[in-house]
């Protein structure tokens, strides 16, 4: 399942 | 001080159902505009954003920005003791480790306080900008849960095509093959049941079917949900709560390999 991408690889931590 | 107080109690018992699968912990942030939430599941990959706003709420005192963790698990429990039709108040105290759930019962007779530990999460913030969407459907909400239903007894993973046709939602599996197209359709005696197809360009993403699943869990909060999709970006998938707010959830698309 390693193409399944992090929501950190779309938007910025705050 | 905080005293949120809501005539609709089983908004805030649905709520809890349609989010606490999918993350345990979160924080509740309280302002002078409402009562919300932000929290990402476990492995970082969905992420929950909750509105209530404060108009919703027959009384709404929050003297200052405050943020209560609560596991959500707990909060269920205890929020299942309120009756349906009962009237639910929080209340909570600057600088107290607990929060209160009060039910009352639409008649005053019954009269209920739950106080709940509450706890320190360390959780992340993600700023969410606005953005342009290739393409927005607007369908019944009770579709789109039977759809994702179907489809994962299918396969793993969904694929979610809009072209000028309509939507397309397919998957594959060891047993074989699912599409299921729907075409925009207006022309319903009821506007909820329409299904609208707003494409600015076509898109075709494809999405963890165990993810979509759980937030259809919000299916009861609104007859409509709106899916929200562009490459490059996780989809939204929007449960409206009536003249109070929202459930978005938010899931990053998979990576063809």
């Amino acid at each position: 399942a390693n193409n399944q991408p992090k929501l950190s690889a779309f938007f910025t931590l705050k | 001080m905080l005293e949120l107080r809501l005539v609709q109690g089983s908004l805030l018992k649905k709520v809890l159902e349609a989010i606490k699968d999918l993350v345990n912990d979160a924080n509740f942030d309280c302002s002078s505009s409402g009562f919300s939430l932000q929290a990402m599941d476990s492995s970082h990959v969905a992420l929950v954003a909750l509105l209530l706003r404060a108009e919703g709420f027959e009384h709404y005192r929050c003297d200052r920005n405050t943020s209560m963790g609560m596991n959500l698990g707990n909060m269920s429990k205890m929020l299942k003791c309120a009756g349906n039709d009962d009237i639910i108040t929080i209340k909570g105290d600057d600088g107290s480790d607990t929060v209160t759930f009060m039910f009352e019962s639409p008649t005053q007779d019954k009269i209920a306080d739950f106080e709940m530990k509450l706890m320190d999460i360390d959780s992340e913030h993600l700023g969410i900008p606005e953005a342009e969407y290739q393409a927005i459907v607007t369908m019944p909400s009770s579709e789109f849960a039977r759809i994702c239903k179907d489809l994962a007894s299918i396969g793993d993973t969904v694929v979610i095509s809009v072209t000028k046709e309509g939507v397309k939602f397919s998957t594959r599996g060891d047993i074989g093959t699912a599409n299921i197209v729907l075409r925009q359709n207006t022309t319903v005696d009821k506007p909820e049941d329409a299904t609208v197809i707003e494409m600015n360009e076509p898109v075709s993403l494809t999405f963890a079917l165990r993810y979509m699943n759980s937030f259809t869990k919000a299916t009861s909060l609104s007859n409509t949900v709106k899916i929200s999709l562009s490459s490059e970006l996780p989809v939204v998938v929007e449960y409206k709560i009536a003249e109070m707010g929202y459930v978005r959830f938010y899931l990053a698309p998979k990576i063809e390999e």
